[in-house]
C-alpha cells in the first residue's frame, strides 16, 4: 500500500521538473514523461526505485534513438572541424580529441584556424605542444580558409591521419561568420579525397538556444556529433536531448574538466543515472 | 509570441465582465511554457506565475484592449519590475585606485569584458589598468595583453606569482603610476570548485574590490540560479554582466538570477569588439524573454 502511494500527481510533476531543470526543454521533457508513463503502466511498476529506473531507461532509449556517430570516411587524412558559439570549449576540446586519437596511435595535426580572437592562435599552439603534435598556423587576422588549405597540404605531405581544425567562436546569428565557416568547409571538401567532418561543441550550461545553434551550424557543416563540455559543473547538458529529438544528432564526447585527458566517450547509461 | 498564444487562450472569452480564475489558469499555463522555453528557471517561473495570477484574476475586461493584451501587460510590467529597479551604476572608491573584479564560469566572457570595461571607463574620463590574474588557461595572459595593446591600456602581470600576489603587486603599481581604476580579470572557475572559489575569497580579502561583477553568458539555462547563488554565497558580488546578448538566446537567466539574488544586471555585452558594452535595458530584455 505504501509502495502504491509512490505514483502521485506530484510524482509526475517532480519527474518533469527534474528534466526541465536539466535543460531538456518543455517538449522533450513532456515526451520522456509520456514514454515513461506508458512503460510504468504497462509493466505495472509501483515502487520508487522501479519508477526512477523507468525514467532512466526512457532517457537512455531517447539518447540511443539519435543513433551512433557515423563511421569515419576511409580516406586519409580525415579533417574534423571543431565548431560552435563563443567560449564553449572548442580549442580545449580540439586538443583533448587530438590527445585521445594520438593515444590510440593516430598521427594528428592541428590547424589553428581561429585567426580572429586575441591569442586564439597562441592558445592552440600551446595545446599542440602539450599534446606533442604539429600545428599549422598563419598570422593573426589572416584568412582561416587558407589555414585549412595549408593544414591539409601539410597533412598529405606528412601522412597525417587526422587534422583537427580549431575554428573561431561565432554566434549562429551572424550570417557573415557562418558563411566564412561554410567557405572553410568547401575548401576542405574540394581538397580531400573523402569528406570533411564536423563536431559541434555545446556547453552543458546552455539552455534551449542550443537547439538553434545545432540547427544553424548544421546548415553549413555536416555535423556528425556533439561534444558536450563542462559536464564537471552542476549543469546537466539536457539540451542535447532537445537537439537530438529535433535534429537526430548524437553526442560523441563529454568534457569533464580543463585538462588534456578530461574527455570521455559519451555513455547514455551513465548520463541517465546522473540525471535521476 | 506571448500575445499570440494568449489570444488563442482567450478567444472564447465573450464580453464577460471579469477574467475568471479558469480563464486565467489557461493563460498561466501558456505563460509558464513561454518562460521555460526562454530558459527562466522552473522555480522562478512558478513564483512568477503565481504572482501574475494574483494580479490577473478579477481584472475587469475592458473594451479598449483584449484580455490577452491585458494579461501580457501584467506579465511585462511584472518582469520589468523584477529586472530593473535597482542601482545600475558601478561603484568607485572615494580614494583611488578603485578596484573592479570580474568573476564567473569558464568561457563566459570575462577577459573580453575586462577590456571593454577599460574602454568604457576611459571614455568616462578615468585612467584604467588591467590585471591578468588568470594564471591557468593557456595564453590567457597573452589574450589580455593583446587586448590591452589594442586599446592602449596597461596590463599588469608578473610571472611565477600566485593570482593573489599578482593582484597585490598590480595595486601597488597602479598607485605608483596614478591609475584610478584597476580591473581584475580572473580565471574562469566552477562554483563547485572549492579551491578556486577560495582563491577569489583570498583575492578579495587582500585587495577588497569596490565592485565585484559576475559575468554570465546570456544563453545559460536552468543552472544560472545555482551559479549565481553559489557565487553570492561564497564570494559575494555587486552586479552582473550579461554577455553574448548579440545572439538570439532569449535570456531567461537574467530574470532567474535577478529574482533569486536581488543583484542588478548592470551591463550587457553585445559583441566581440571592445566597444560592444552597454547599460542593461530591463524593458528590452523583458520583451526578448517574452518572445
Ligand atoms: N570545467 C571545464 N572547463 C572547460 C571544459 N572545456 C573547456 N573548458 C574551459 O572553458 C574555457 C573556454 O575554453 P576554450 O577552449 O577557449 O573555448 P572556445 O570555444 O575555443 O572559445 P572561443 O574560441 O573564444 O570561442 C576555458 O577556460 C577552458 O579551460 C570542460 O569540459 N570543463
Ligand atoms: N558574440 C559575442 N562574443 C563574445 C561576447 N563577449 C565575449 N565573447 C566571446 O566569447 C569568447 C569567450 O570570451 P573570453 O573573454 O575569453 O571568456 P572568459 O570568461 O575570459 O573565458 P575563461 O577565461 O576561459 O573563463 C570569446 O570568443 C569572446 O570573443 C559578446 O558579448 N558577444
Ligand atoms: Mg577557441
Ligand atoms: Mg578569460
Amino acid at each position: 500500500a505504501a509502495a502504491r502511494k509512490a505514483i502521485t500527481p506530484e510524482f509526475w510533476t517532480e519527474a518533469e521538473d527534474a528534466l526541465i531543470a536539466a535543460d531538456a526543454g518543455v517538449a522533450c521533457s513532456a515526451r520522456i514523461v509520456e514514454n515513461a508513463k506508458k512503460r510504468i503502466i504497462s509493466e505495472g511498476i509501483r515502487d520508487i526505485e522501479g519508477l526512477k529506473d523507468a525514467f532512466r531507461r526512457e532517457v537512455v532509449a531517447m539518447l540511443e534513438s539519435f543513433g551512433e556517430p557515423p563511421e569515419p570516411p576511409p580516406e586519409r587524412p580525415r579533417v574534423i572541424f571543431i565548431a560552435g558559439v563563443n567560449g564553449v570549449g572548442k580549442t580545449t576540446t580540439a586538443a583533448k580529441i587530438g590527445f585521445l586519437l594520438k593515444e590510440k596511435g593516430n598521427k594528428i595535426l592541428f590547424a589553428a584556424a581561429d585567426t580572429f580572437r586575441a591569442a586564439g592562435i597562441e592558445q592552440m599552439e600551446m595545446w599542440a605542444s602539450r599534446v606533442v603534435a604539429p600545428v599549422v598556423s598563419h598570422q593573426a587576422g589572416g584568412d582561416p580558409a587558407a589555414v585549412v588549405y595549408d593544414s591539409i597540404e601539410s597533412a598529405k605531405a606528412k601522412s597525417i591521419d587526422t587534422v583537427l581544425v580549431d575554428t573561431a567562436g561565432r554566434l549562429h546569428t551572424k550570417k557573415n561568420l557562418m558563411e566564412e565557416l561554410g567557405k572553410m568547409w568547401r575548401v576542405a571538401d574540394r581538397q580531400l579525397p573523402g569528406r570533411p567532418e564536423a563536431i559541434l561543441v555545446i556547453d552543458a550550461t546552455t539552455g534551449q538556444n542550443g537547439v538553434s545553434q545545432a540547427r544553424i551550424f548544421g546548415e553549413v557543416l555536416d555535423v556528425s556529433s556533439i561534444a558536450l563540455t563542462k559536464m564537471d559543473g552542476s549543469a546537466k547538458g539536457g539540451v542535447v536531448m532537445a537537439i537530438g529529438m529535433e535534429l537526430g544528432i548524437p553526442v560523441a564526447y563529454i568534457g569533464v574538466g580543463e585538462g588534456i585527458s578530461d574527455l570521455k566517450p559519451f555513455d547514455p547509461e551513465q548520463y541517465a543515472t546522473a540525471l535521476f | 509570441s506571448l500575445s499570440d498564444r494568449l489570444q488563442g487562450v482567450f478567444a472564447k472569452l465573450r464580453g464577460q465582465g471579469k477574467l475568471t480564475e479558469k480563464d486565467v489558469d489557461a493563460a498561466m499555463r501558456e505563460i509558464r511554457m513561454v518562460l521555460l522555453e526562454a530558459d527562466v528557471n522552473y522555480k522562478v517561473v512558478k513564483q512568477f506565475v503565481e504572482h501574475v495570477k494574483e494580479r490577473a484574476v478579477g481584472e475587469g475586461v475592458t473594451k479598449s484592449v483584449t484580455p490577452a493584451q491585458q494579461v501580457v501587460k501584467i506579465v511585462y510590467d511584472e518582469m520589468v519590475d523584477i529586472l530593473g529597479g535597482t542601482q545600475q551604476a558601478l561603484k568607485f572608491a572615494s580614494h583611488p585606485p578603485s578596484v573592479i573584479m570580474l568573476v564567473g564560469l569558464q568561457g563566459s566572457g570575462k577577459t573580453t569584458a575586462a577590456a571593454k570595461l577599460a574602454v568604457m571607463l576611459r571614455r568616462q574620463g578615468r585612467d584604467p589598468m588591467l590585471v591578468a590574474a588568470d594564471i591557468y588557461r593557456p595564453a590567457a595572459v597573452e589574450q589580455l595583453q593583446t587586448l590591452g595593446g589594442q586599446i592602449d591600456v596597461p596590463v599588469a602581470y608578473y610571472r611565477h606569482k600566485s593570482a593573489v600576489a599578482i593582484v597585490e603587486e598590480a595595486l601597488r603599481e597602479a598607485t605608483r603610476t596614478g591609475r584610478d581604476v584597476v580591473i581584475l580579470d580572473t580565471a574562469g572557475r566552477l562554483h563547485i570548485d572549492e579551491d578556486m572559489m577560495q582563491e577569489l575569497v583570498d583575492i578579495k580579502s587582500s585587495v577588497p574590490p569596490g565592485e565585484s561583477l559576475l559575468v554570465v553568458d546570456a544563453m545559460t539555462g536552468q543552472d544560472a540560479v545555482n551559479v549565481a547563488l553559489a557565487f553570492l554565497d561564497k564570494v559575494d558580488f555587486d552586479g552582473i554582466i550579461l554577455t553574448k546578448m548579440d545572439g538570439d538566446a532569449r535570456g531567461g537567466a537574467a530574470l532567474s538570477m535577478k529574482s533569486v539574488t536581488g543583484k542588478p544586471i548592470k551591463l550587457a555585452s553585445v559583441g566581440e569588439k571592445v566597444n560592444d558594452l552597454e547599460v542593461f535595458h530591463p524593458d528590452r530584455v523583458a520583451s526578448r524573454i517574452l518572445g
